[in-house]
């Protein structure tokens, strides 16, 4: 009943909260929409979903096309086919898109033999309700999709698998196993004594080397 | 790893991640780009935000849905993303990460860890108020 009564004071608050949705703050910030933003310096990313916005492509459509021209760039050699091998020296990819209106959310991850993941991410929201799928299953997935098998090793790939293999190896990512891994490749097994003893070092990640 | 925040003139977001991830990884492993909450995240009640690193560690904490969270409690962009990086910062002091923010009003932000070999962070900007795709640059804190 008060706050019904509640006199000439919340009228002006109103008024006052009307006024400042009108303000040149309001302005300034509609005038900063829309906005792509990406991580690292990659330009034709940024243009490629910046073009999309402008030629009338939703926000996911920007995302997608955007995040696909770096798998085609092969981005700092850290995204797309052709790039950081795995330990048996295949390339494999990982990538999401979110949707912030619906919540949906399309993930592959362990994607192999198939380029253009953020595509096949799409596919997932689009065509399927789950939210994330790996392995050989998802290329499965893909090639239902209408993706192409395609190889993703390439001569640069297959240089960085031969170089650490020649190295030992080194750096990888075991720990508690024998043969030492810091010094010998595998098969590797588990050692019997573990040491429950995180490095939270970034030894092996580099501006050249990251998800 | 390229991760990416778009913000419609309505406000609507949308966000995406691609990787090959880390090089000389187990077969099998995967980071953090395609978990929703730590690759990516994408709120259009709030913003969007998109990590990048290491996401062995990174993956642990949700950093992405963590700055929207902040957003969403009305933290500046860039704040957000410090707080994230920060939050990591207590239990990984040594971490190779950083993130980007944005608001639904088209504010944004980055924050990444200082380590040797990384003190600076580069990320793209598109918006009418800038004339084209512009790289910008953030200390790590």
């Amino acid at each position: 009943m008060a706050a019904g009564r509640g006199g000439g004071w919340q009228g002006v608050a109103v008024a006052l909260l009307l006024l400042a949705a009108l303000t040149p703050a309001g302005a300034a910030s509609a005038a900063a929409l829309p906005v792509v933003i990406n991580t690292w310096a990659f330009r034709t990313a940024a243009e490629t979903a910046w073009r999309v916005l402008e030629s009338g492509g939703s926000e996911l459509d920007a995302v997608e096309k955007g995040c696909s021209q770096c798998e085609i760039d092969q981005c700092d050699g850290s995204v797309g086919y052709g790039g950081s091998p795995d330990e048996s020296g295949e390339t494999t990819l990982d990538a999401m898109i979110m949707d912030g209106n619906t919540m949906e959310v399309g993930a592959v991850a362990d994607l192999r033999r198939v380029k253009n993941a953020i595509g096949v991410a799409r596919k997932v929201i689009e065509y399927t309700k789950h939210t994330l799928l790996v392995g050989e299953s998802a290329s499965l997935f893909a090639v239902r999709m209408g993706f192409p098998y395609e190889d993703l090793t390439t001569q640069k790939s297959l240089s960085l698998y031969s170089e650490w293999l020649n190295q030992n190896c080194q750096p990888n990512y075991w720990k508690n196993v024998v043969p030492d891994s810091s010094k010998s490749c595998g098969p590797y097994k588990r050692r019997e004594e573990v040491t429950y003893r995180e490095e939270h070092t970034s030894s092996q990640r580099s501006v050249h080397n990251h998800d | 790893t390229i991760g990416m925040v778009v913000i419609g003139v309505s406000g609507t977001v949308a966000s995406g991640t691609s990787t090959n991830g880390a090089i000389h990884k187990l077969p099998g492993r995967v980071g953090d780009s395609p978990i929703a909450g730590a690759g990516s995240y994408a709120d259009s009640t709030a913003g969007g935000a998109a990590a990048t690193g290491d996401g062995d560690i990174m993956m642990r904490f949700l950093p992405s849905y963590q700055a929207v969270e902040y957003m969403r409690m009305g933290t500046d962009p860039t704040v957000a993303c410090q707080k994230v990086i920060s939050r990591i910062q207590k239990y990984a002091p040594k971490f190779f990460g950083a993130i980007i923010c944005a608001n639904t009003t088209g504010s944004y932000g980055a924050a990444c860890n200082k380590i040797p070999g990384f003190t600076q962070f580069h990320f793209m900007v598109s918006s009418p108020l800038l004339s084209r795709p512009t790289e910008q640059v953030v200390d790590c804190i």
